[in-house]
């Protein structure tokens, strides 16, 4: 269950812009 | 120039676009406990990106699942509740027959979007955590 948290987790961080 | 919590009144688009616009936004949601909306919002967009590189299936499948199970699958979930039950149909028949398609949360992600452009951004440029901010 925590991998697929994590997993999740990631994708999420992927989709948000970077620090201008 | 013009500061960045100006901007993010603008438009969604503006302050999605930023990271301490996204911070402070997911503040407010936190409040208001549907925190769960924008996460998803940024699911959907994270997976298209994943989708759209080569390779990996085998992750693909996985994250779609665990999207599917954490935001859709329980109807009384803030997500769930607020996209279509024939959006969901859709979803849940891609995961079942294991058919990944880099499109399909887009009509989801479509859905979310219009309700927060319509109930909790206009709420959140209301908000004491955004006036305070300002």
């Amino acid at each position: 269950i925590d991998s697929e948290d994590d997993l999740l987790q990631e994708c999420i961080s992927s989709a948000m812009p970077k620090k201008k | 120039p013009t500061p960045p919590y100006l901007k993010w009144a603008e438009s969604l688009h503006s302050l999605l676009d930023d990271q301490d616009g996204i911070h402070l936004f997911r503040t407010f949601l936190k409040q208001e406990e549907c925190a769960d909306v924008l996460d998803f919002w940024f699911a959907c967009s994270g997976f298209r990106k994943l989708e759209a590189s080569e390779g990996n299936e085998e992750k693909k499948l996985k994250l779609a699942k665990a999207i599917y199970k954490k935001y859709i699958l329980d109807n009384n979930g803030i997500v769930s509740r607020q996209i279509k039950p024939a959006t969901k149909s859709f979803i849940k028949d891609c995961v079942m027959r294991l058919h990944i398609d880099p499109a399909m949360f887009d009509q989801a992600q479509t859905e979310i979007q219009a309700v927060m452009e319509e109930n909790t951004y206009p709420l959140f440029l209301k908000s004491d955590v955004y006036l305070e901010y300002t």
